[in-house]
């Protein structure tokens, strides 16, 4: 059975499609098989695959729907092992079309943790959330086995981290009992910035072994790949920010193995 | 009677809050009176100016649930002529509390174009907005004459650009026909960047005028400030951030005064 784990933090900028599609393809660069699910209504994830919108025939919109199977909604995407559930804008009208159905939240779950799912041969699914706390991220963390929080280093960052640390408890009490954070990856970092260094001190006092040994830094090459539709382990496999996500899958492997 | 202007852009990080702080803090330096409405649940333009979490007694949630006037909300920040409604997490319940309620797009309207507002003397209301087009942001685009568009100089900003003008349209077919659009200011611009230089050409190409002459450098010191809760101007007047706050002050000023 595939690890299913949820990208989230609801502060906005942090990093999230960022390591969505670059873990990913670090994943799968090692060989594992990755599916990626694009829950952000921006769909910014299927756009850095170069999924444009007019190959966006089924949806994770569709797919929470039930119009569609999940076998249906996954597309190939250019790099080796990885694929993808592309979004689109219509996601955006759930959380006021799902108002009325009371296992709003367990729909993606539903989907993930079916049987079937074990018979495409994943093993790892990553879930791209939009930079909130509504329902398509309380569906990721209900679907989710682990939480994944990109934390960017800056002052504002820290404030939300909190306000997230009190959503997945209360998940865990009411939907999603096994929910565990998987850990808290710096993103964005910059040695010579004092803020960066003050993020990361206060983050490694305050959550201890839950912060990655890994660090990603403020790395232009991880800007510019999404304009080129591929990962930056493509398009500059020897760029930092190529060698920081691929020491990150390595870390996360380990993580994972020793669960 | 305040000019209203909404800051918004559902692209997480794109520099929101920092705009809504410094661009207030810079018209409040030329001598307009200025209030800010933090419409964030993660309340960082509340955080940013000092209003410490016990201090949010009164808050934008309060306004809206109409629990409270606006002259019970407003709070004085440690800069001259610089108030706010500072915000709390409450806010993110906003959602699915005012579901059943019919005018629930006009309340942010109904407290700011209420007719005690001109006695408060205010030149200027911002509104910081969420990174989402939920019912916060349109709120915020019912209540304003005009958006002021933060935009990063990064591929992913472009993106959700036709998304946030086509919600525009929309609120202006449906409930407010005066909206328009103040102006789209590019933020964290690095020249050496190429891809800064990339998103400019694009967006002065295509939305001409409508993009602000003044462009928001990356400045550290703009990241720095919130730490000391204070707006960059008082933090460090001298570095780029303040001076290209200054200039965006004074172009809005003269846009603002042709209309
Ligand atoms: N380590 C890094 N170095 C340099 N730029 C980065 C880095 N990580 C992300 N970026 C850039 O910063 C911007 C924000 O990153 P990204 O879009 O991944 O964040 P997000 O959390 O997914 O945003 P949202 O909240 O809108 O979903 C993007 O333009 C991205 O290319
Ligand atoms: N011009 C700039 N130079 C350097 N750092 C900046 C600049 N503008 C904003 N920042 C920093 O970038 C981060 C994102 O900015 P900010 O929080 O203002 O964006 P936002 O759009 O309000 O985010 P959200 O979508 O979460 O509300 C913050 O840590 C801020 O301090
Ligand atoms: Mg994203
Ligand atoms: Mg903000």
């Amino acid at each position: 059975d595939p690890a299913i784990i949820a990208i989230a933090n609801q502060k906005g900028g942090v990093g999230k499609t960022t390591t969505t599609i670059n873990l990913g393809a670090a994943l799968a660069e090692k060989g594992s098989r990755v599916l990626l699910i694009d829950l952000d209504p921006q769909g910014n994830a299927s756009t850095g695959l170069g999924i444009d919108q007019e190959m966006r025939k089924a949806t994770t919109y569709d797919l929470i729907a039930g119009d569609v199977t999940l076998k249906q909604a996954i597309q190939q995407t250019s790099v080796n092992n990885l694929s993808i559930v592309p979004a689109t804008t219509d996601l955006s009208s759930a959380d006021l079309e799902l108002i009325d159905n009371t296992k709003r939240s367990f729909l993606l779950r539903d989907v993930l943790r079916d049987d079937d799912v074990s018979t495409l041969g994943f093993d790892y699914i990553l879930i791209d959330c939009p930079p909130s706390l509504n329902i398509l991220t309380v569906n990721a963390m209900v679907a989710a086995h682990s939480l994944l929080v990109p934390l960017q280093s800056e002052f504002f960052a820290l404030e939300g981290l909190s306000q997230l640390i009190l959503t997945v408890r209360d998940v865990r009490q009411t939907a999603n009992p096994d929910l565990r954070i998987e850990g808290i990856v710096l993103t964005m970092y910059d040695r010579r910035n004092n803020l960066s260094l003050q993020v990361e001190d206060d983050a490694r006092e305050n959550m201890g072994d839950m912060v990655f040994t890994t660090v990603i830094p403020r790395n232009v090459r991880l800007s510019e790949a999404p304009s080129f539709a591929v990962p930056v382990l493509t398009y500059d496999s020897g760029s930092k920010g190529s060698s920081a996500y691929r020491a990150l899958a390595k870390e996360l492997n380990a993580r994972t193995k020793n669960k």
